[in-house]
């Protein structure tokens, strides 16, 4: 059974590689349900990234988001802040495609003091660039161009000249 | 913003762009 949980998740990862992401998001649900009758939270956590991911390519972003706040939730239990932060943004990112601008910002706050936390200058400026264009989204003009300043200061650092 | 502008967000398709590649192995 254990055996069986590590194809399947292998196999829903070969989906989603190949653009299948129907048979990839039915694959990962097998993978997810041998974790829990394992108790394994890390398959269990890496099961729901991986559905949230597909569930994005296959334009339900609604469900993208249930899938990658449960990855949150076993990120925090798991005390992983490196997945935590990972979470945050995919949360920000999904709620942008949602147009809700407003968990958008939520997530990428969260996103950005974790990256801060873990001296993550590249993800710090991923979290800045997402602001900026939420708060643009919102009509916030003064803290989108705080945040582009702030982009653009960690890219100079970076040496990214994209 | 209307619903096609999202999905041109430069930093949304940037991590949409990484996230096609994205597989967390067993």
């Amino acid at each position: 059974r254990a055996a069986q949980g590590r194809a399947y998740g292998n196999l829903g990862n070969t989906h989603y590689l190949l653009g299948n992401f129907r048979k990839a998001v039915r694959s990962h649900q097998e993978r997810l349900q041998i974790a829990r009758e394992f108790g394994d939270k890390s398959a269990e956590r890496r099961a729901y990234s991986n559905l949230g991911n597909a569930s994005v390519f296959l334009g339900e972003f609604a469900v993208a988001a249930d899938h990658y706040k449960r990855t949150l939730y076993l990120a925090r239990q798991l005390r992983d802040r490196a997945v935590e932060a990972q979470a945050c943004y995919s949360l920000g990112n999904t709620y942008t495609l949602l147009q809700d601008y407003e968990k958008a910002i939520e997530y990428h706050l969260k996103h950005l003091l974790i990256a801060q936390e873990l001296t993550d200058r590249i993800g710090e400026g991923r979290a800045c660039w997402s602001l900026g264009n939420a708060y643009t989204a919102l009509g916030n003009h003064e803290q989108a161009v705080h945040f582009a300043e702030k982009h653009l200061e960690i890219s100079k650092e970076v040496g990214d000249r994209s | 913003f209307s619903s096609m502008h999202v999905m041109h967000v430069d930093s949304v398709q940037h991590w949409m762009k990484d996230l096609r590649l994205m597989a967390e192995c067993e």
